[in-house]
């Protein structure tokens, strides 16, 4: 269903708009032709994020560049440690405060105007929520941050986290998880946050950082790999990004990693224009349905298709935005059905890990059928675990549904050598069993990856499923009868026949 | 490598509005107060008298927070490491 790259028929004047390869890919700076975030099909589609703000959680926004300053929100803009409605980036010898208006023109910079380069949603507003231009965060700034003004920012746009080191295990604090409920429960917010570093014993950390409290309602990100997600962006050891800089200037060395998550926020945000009434579930729905697999290649970890046909990777999650796929499917987009909530069951005898092969445990669930908050078509799937090891950076951890879908919870950190703490109730997440139907037997590996012998001890695990009772693709309107739409549409109708039929049979047997 | 403690706190009021939240803050010398959005009778307070960065708890401000019918809870609040991508 791809176009041909050469008819994309986009002309912008920006003098760095040829080197934004994520926008339209044709090869240069040695990509690949073709994997870019296809937002040109969008914005022919006349989508460029009108109406939308997009709040930049990070150093400040040099407001007066003349790439930005049109698409300014002032009144959006605030910094909570200083409490100063005024939040321009605060001068260093430097430049190190220069992180938030580069982040700010990858999602906003206005177009066509001989200035720098074309934000993914160049009609869209930012706010600069100035908070990171200090040695340390207090969950507070954090919190007040992340919840500064809900009804006027949709979409919150974070490009940091916890020390990358390999071995921190941080995640938001008390407030901070507040906030955010808050803001997504109350009011239509979505929150976008950047995972990791480059860094090669970064990249399984990843898996249990952000992840930690499990929060659904993020839509995590990563530019780099191995992290159980919703999709990724992906660069390719083409690391730095052309955007706005500091001081009314121009870069081609933005950090790529940074840069994933205004990006995503762009997309994001051209959907939101499509359909104002989307909700982060919708959103995510929507990443699931059209994220592709485009020319994602690993040798080790290969495609694969979970239990109701949804093509995934344990690398690159559901694949690359497409935000062309996006506004179309989001314009006619029905708000998908209630989320349910469900305890699908519980071990809490310890189990010894063995120091070689592995310690695997089933456990069989009827995600609470016959109960008020039964969970038939699921998104998230939450193993909370508590384990204890000699060395937590070997534990290996993966899960596979009665569906037969394996998703790899934990993998090898080399750099994690704590052997007191382990994981306390930890809640490791994956969305790649996504649309399935959770009732049956679903087991747990554990296991050690590393040269040396390891001990451990599995204390707690314990199931939880979320997802809806009613298939959630039924009342979608399908325009594209190859896309992943037509077929998990397809795949629930039968389903829903089959249950019906079923159903009718029990009956008349009983009678 | 050990804790951080700011001049931030949060407190937290058994009832009353900004206003209320807005005498208790000047009475103890607090010199900012505002609302939490997502915490009912949630507040955060800030002190221009501590320092921003500090090795050691405020517990003078904390206890005497505390001691105050009108509040909760009090909490000063402990700086950790957040870095840019």
């Amino acid at each position: 269903g791809y176009r041909d790259i050469n008819d994309i028929d986009i002309n912008m004047n920006d003098p760095l708009f040829t080197k934004q390869w994520y926008l339209i890919n044709t090869g240069q700076a040695d990509g690949t032709p073709g994997l870019d975030l296809n937002v040109a099909e969008a914005w022919e589609l006349g989508y460029t994020g009108k109406g939308v703000t997009i709040g930049i959680m990070d150093d400040g926004i040099d407001y007066l560049h003349p790439d930005l300053a049109s698409n300014y929100n002032a009144k959006a803009s605030y910094d909570f440690s200083s409490n100063d409605p005024y939040p321009y980036p605060r001068y260093t010898d430097d430049w190190f405060n220069s992180h938030g208006t580069r982040c700010a023109g990858e999602v906003s910079a206005a177009a066509n105007n001989n200035i720098c380069g074309v934000g993914v949603a160049y009609n869209s507003k930012v706010a600069g929520i100035r908070m990171l231009d200090q040695p340390f965060m207090t969950d507070i700034i954090e919190a007040s941050s992340i919840s500064h003004m809900p009804q006027v920012i949709d979409i919150y746009s974070a490009s940091w986290g916890p020390t990358d080191n390999g071995k921190t295990v941080d995640g938001p604090r008390e407030l901070t998880l507040q906030a955010m409920a808050d803001g997504v429960n109350k009011v239509t917010v979505l929150i976008i946050w950047v995972l990791g570093q480059n860094g090669v014993y970064m990249l399984e950390l990843k898996t249990v950082t952000w992840e930690h409290n499990a929060f659904a309602q993020i839509i995590k990100l990563s530019p780099y790999f191995k992290v159980p997600l919703m999709f990724t962006l992906q660069y390719f050891g083409i690391d730095f990004i052309a955007t706005t800089d500091l001081y009314g200037n121009c870069t081609l060395r933005h950090s790529g990693t940074s840069a994933a998550a205004p990006e995503a926020a762009g997309v994001f945000a051209l959907a939101l224009e499509a359909n104002l009434h989307l909700t982060w579930r919708d959103m995510q729905h929507l990443t699931v349905l059209t994220s592709k697999r485009n020319q994602l290649h690993d040798e080790v970890h290969r495609w694969r298709r979970n239990g109701v046909g949804l093509e995934f990777n344990h690398l690159f999650g559901y694949g690359v935005l497409d935000a062309g796929a996006m506004v179309k499917m989001a314009k006619d987009w029905k708000t998908v059905p209630e989320r349910f909530h469900c305890v699908g069951g519980s071990i809490q005898e310890p189990e010894k890990i063995p120091p070689s092969g592995k310690l695997f445990l089933t456990l069989t669930t009827d995600a609470c059928e016959g109960k008020e908050n039964f969970v038939r078509y699921l998104e998230h799937v939450q193993a909370v675990i508590t384990v204890n090891s000699t060395r937590r950076g070997d534990l290996n951890i993966n899960m596979t549904s009665p569906m037969g879908t394996k998703s790899i919870l934990l993998s090898r950190r080399p750099r994690d050598d704590d052997s007191k703490v382990g994981f306390d109730k930890w809640p490791f997440m994956t969305t790649h069993t996504w649309g399935e139907d959770p009732r049956g037997t679903w087991a747990l590996e554990i296991g050690f990856v590393g040269s040396q012998p390891q001990r451990g001890v599995l204390k707690e695990w314990t199931l939880m499923l979320h997802g809806t009772q009613s298939a959630p693709y039924i009342d979608q309107i399908v325009k594209d009868y190859q896309s992943k739409l037509a077929m998990s549409k397809k795949e629930e109708l039968e389903e829903e026949l089959d249950e019906a039929v079923e159903r009718s049979l029990k009956s008349i047997l009983s009678k | 490598r050990g804790a951080v403690y700011s001049n931030h706190f949060l407190v937290e009021l058994h009832d009353g509005g900004q206003a209320e939240a807005e005498r208790v803050a000047a009475e103890h010398g607090f010199g900012g107060v505002r609302k939490l959005p997502f915490l009912e009778s949630g507040y955060f307070f800030y002190h221009n008298g501590l320092a921003k960065a500090r090795r050691r708890r405020s517990l003078q401000h904390k206890l005497r927070l505390e001691k105050d019918s009108r509040v909760r809870k009090a909490v000063q609040q402990e700086g950790f490491i957040r870095r840019k991508r």
